[in-house]
């Protein structure tokens, strides 16, 4: 056994640097200061346009913090049962927006473009997580019999992907519904990469979900269970969670070469030509452009 | 014999320290990629320093090539250069970052930490 400390992220942001005591007394505060100061939240990514900065979702936050706080004790990450023994763990927030014209909001389509998901690496799992924020509807869910049925399928199909049921007395508290999506999205990439050129959207995984009274066929309003999407903060977006595992060892300059590529395509073609420049020749002493570029 | 005193000296000269493990700190900020990494900004990587010179340590774990390459080497320097510090074991690291589809990614990269240096 080895002792290892787990913060929850419910830890006030003051104290997260507090000594946490462990059975052998090792104190833990010193390592857990560097992955907590190493972990920016906010980061701005288009230097010139702040609106794009991207806020990692505070599961992925407590992802890295778990996972290196283990590597910190010598414990290899990608032998966790959670992590479903991947080394490869990508995160797609939901953007969607509910169509508040249809009311009472009775379905929700949640789609994710997934193209950037490597095809060399075998999917060991996938699941949707969705935030139900608290609502104070107390009284019709203490009139309510019976349990709520939260159902998702894919959206051109009546096939069930995964069910949770929902005690009414528990639909006023807030709470993450974590759906299994793994079937459907290993055969979505497996019909993708068999006929991905006849796929002008690209690669788009497309959710629907609704939720019943029982097995009923009856649909409860979305928003009685605290479903509803609008005016949700980054940190209460759904998100949809890809477990990969690369099979060779994984190079590092493949996000830097994705990074340039992707930049390229988007029309940078001047800066990032200069940004490769700045890459380049710090590491090499080259004696010419040709040179560096090599 | 190699010729060198019980210092380790030879002709005066300064000898190099033996095939250990140094710091590296690598500073993921100055490479220009805290653009796309999130997480962490920088390491401590480690790298191996140092001579593999005859007689060679066991916890230099050498291989018996290296073996045969360093003793070759201390009787004929020019016959072979002598074996490489190398790692020998090396560990993972955590790192969070954004994808070109801006998704945040957690990914666990092999070989990033030097654990331990050897000859080979």
């Amino acid at each position: 056994f080895q002792c290892a400390a787990i913060i929850t992220h419910s830890t006030p942001r003051r104290n997260r640097g507090a000594r946490i005591p462990h059975q052998d007394g090792q104190r833990s505060s010193k390592f857990l200061k560097d992955i907590f100061a190493s972990s920016h939240p906010i980061v701005g990514h288009h230097k010139d346009d702040p609106k794009d900065a991207i806020v990692p979702h505070e599961y992925m936050l407590s992802i890295y913090r778990t996972y290196s706080a283990a590597e910190k004790l010598g414990l290899n990450a990608s032998f966790f049962r959670s992590s479903k023994f991947a080394n490869t763990i990508t995160s797609f927030v939901d953007r969607g927006t509910d169509d508040l014209l249809h009311s009472p909001l009775r379905r929700q389509k949640y789609l994710f473009d997934v193209s950037t998901l490597s095809d060399k690496e075998e999917l060991v799992g996938a699941e949707l997580r969705i935030f139900r924020r608290a609502t104070g509807d107390l009284q019709s869910s203490l009139q309510t019999t019976g349990l709520y049925d939260i159902q998702l399928y894919p959206c051109r199909s009546d096939r069930l992907l995964d069910s949770r049921s929902l005690d009414p007395l528990d639909s006023t508290k807030p709470s993450w519904e974590v759906l299994n999506v793994w079937d459907t999205f290993k055969a979505h990439r497996h019909h993708y990469h068999q006929h991905h050129h006849q796929h002008q959207q690209g690669n788009l995984l497309c959710f629907q979900l609704r939720v019943t009274l029982g097995k009923s066929d009856i649909e409860v309003d979305l928003r009685h269970l605290g479903l509803n999407r609008d005016g949700r903060p980054q940190q209460e977006k759904a998100i949809l969670v890809a477990y990969t595992r690369s099979k060779k060892r994984e190079n590092l300059f493949n996000e830097m070469k994705e990074k340039i590529k992707s930049r390229r395509s988007a029309g940078q073609k001047e800066e990032s030509a200069a940004e490769e420049e700045a890459v380049f020749s710090k590491g090499a002493k080259g004696d010419g452009p040709r040179r560096r570029r090599r | 014999t190699a010729l060198s005193n019980r210092h380790g000296k030879r002709h005066g000269k300064k000898s190099k320290s033996r095939c250990s493990k140094k710091a590296l700190h690598v500073n993921f900020k100055e490479l220009g990629w805290d653009d796309w990494i999130i997480a962490p900004l920088d390491y401590e990587a480690y790298h191996c320093e140092g001579v593999c010179d005859f007689p060679l340590r066991s916890h230099l774990e050498p291989t018996n090539h290296a073996i045969i390459q360093t003793l070759m080497n201390s009787m004929d320097p020019s016959s072979t250069p002598p074996s490489c510090c190398v790692p020998t074991k090396l560990s993972p690291i955590s790192i969070l970052y954004i994808d070109s589809g801006n998704n945040v990614v957690y990914k666990q990269y092999e070989d990033m930490v030097v654990e331990q240096c050897g000859c080979r």
